[in-house]
């Protein structure tokens, strides 16, 4: 191919109109990359508002965006999730790309009254996600 | 897409209208029927018990003690208990009018039901949370002595005999000069009857409280009205054992542990290798 290879080469490398900082910005600060997002709600949008005293607002965030093709170094995936995505991507494209989904969460505290009208304090593991990744 | 997304909507929001109490995932089941039920948060906060604002008042300050603003749990709380429970006496009785003169209070009979507490919660501590109904200042600084009655829990009515008394309790506290709210710790009492998951506590409670000698000998003395006690409250602190309670000590653990296996690390490829060969060795004699 070394006509291929010729033409390639005498090719203008950017069209007139590339901007470098625009290319940087989008390779390095992807827009729509897989990250935390607020949500707050108060109570008594779930419902529950019969029950809880505080807090007043609740945050649980949530995780969305697309899964770059190299996640290891930023989300801490494991190879499999790159597997996935050749697979997805080159092989059959019935199985699906990594999802963004959390990777950790941090308790809740909530003060309840309850249904003998005594009032409990608890914590509640896992209630705000505080980490995403890519599985 | 719209139209389907407004099915969307209406069946999420008839699910969840279907959907039981959400924190029923997280509290024991039981069978009493919730149809004809008033909100227990208005039950709470209008039974027109003066004790039950109170409680909550309690509560609420508690809950800013122990969490931020967005109900994340503060480190600075003790990491044994995860969960705390303010019951208020469903009936209380005064035996007999307190003597002001010595300060000692009016004993009250209390009966707590704790249905609520499920078995997976254990018991840690335990107190009678007393208020004052005004601001109280004492003179100085007061030694109290508290005696508590254990009775036989399952006690029909309230007639004044005296059911037989399973246990007598007493304990020693010292009431400074401003107080809005103090409590009697009751945990002896209370742990072997938490243990074995009694439905409901009977006791009887009074406490006389005299003048601290060594803090203030010369404040003079006089009579302080303790009737401006408000019956207690119990508290319960407790450690919820379940996979959805929170568990500080577990995370605090696991830090500590995985600290601890960062440093052994280090520590093997730091010793030199004359110890590490006698470190092979011992583990292989130790396997022989």
């Amino acid at each position: 191919g070394q006509d291929t290879v010729s033409l390639e080469l005498n090719k203008p490398l950017a069209p007139a109109s590339f901007n470098l900082s625009e290319y940087l910005k989008h390779f390095l600060f992807p827009q729509h990359e897989c990250e935390l997002h607020d949500f707050r709600l108060s109570f008594s949008q779930l419902k529950w508002d019969n029950w809880i005293v505080a807090p007043h607002r609740y945050n649980p965030r949530y995780c969305k965006g697309d899964c770059p093709r190299a996640v290891g170094h930023r989300y801490g995936s494991p190879v499999h999730t790159m597997v996935q995505n050749i697979i997805h991507e080159k092989l059959n494209s019935s199985v699906p790309r990594p999802s963004c989904v959390p990777a950790k969460y941090s308790p809740l505290s909530v003060l309840t009254i309850e249904p003998d009208g005594s009032i409990a304090y608890k914590e509640y593991e896992d209630m705000i996600a505080t980490k995403c990744t890519c599985r | 897409s719209q139209v389907s997304r407004g099915e969307a909507r209406a069946a999420a929001e008839a699910e969840s209208e279907s959907v039981a109490e959400p924190w029923s995932l997280l509290r024991p089941p039981d069978g009493r029927d919730r149809s004809g039920f008033l909100s227990p948060l208005f039950k709470v906060l209008y039974d027109g018990q003066g004790g039950t604002p109170r409680a909550l008042r309690y509560m609420k300050r508690l809950y800013k003690a122990y969490a931020t603003k967005e109900g994340i749990p503060k480190s600075n709380r003790s990491p044994l208990y995860n969960t705390v429970r303010l019951f208020t006496s469903c009936a209380q009785h005064t035996q007999a009018p307190g003597d002001q003169a010595t300060g000692s209070v009016p004993p009250v009979d209390l009966l707590f039901n704790l249905d609520r507490v499920p078995a997976v919660e254990h018991l840690l501590k335990s107190g009678l949370l007393y208020s004052f109904s005004n601001s109280i200042s004492f003179p100085s600084a007061v030694k109290c002595l508290c005696h508590l009655v254990i009775k036989e829990p399952e006690f029909s009515s309230w007639t004044p005999q005296r059911a037989p008394s399973l246990l007598t309790f007493n304990s020693q506290f010292e009431l400074k000069k401003k107080y809005k709210w103090f409590e009697v710790d009751v945990t002896t009492a209370l742990r072997p009857l938490v243990a074995s998951h009694k439905r409901s506590v009977h006791m009887s409670v009074n406490f006389t409280c005299v003048r601290n000698q060594q803090q203030d000998p010369v404040a003079q003395d006089g009579p302080w009205n303790m009737t401006l006690l408000v019956p207690p409250s119990l508290l319960l602190y407790l450690n919820d054992t379940s996979a959805q309670a929170h568990h500080r000590w577990d995370s605090l653990h696991y830090k500590r542990r995985s600290s601890q296996r960062a440093d052994q690390k280090g520590g093997l490829s730091a010793c030199p290798m004359g110890e590490e060969s006698t470190e092979g060795g011992r583990s292989s004699r130790h396997r022989r």
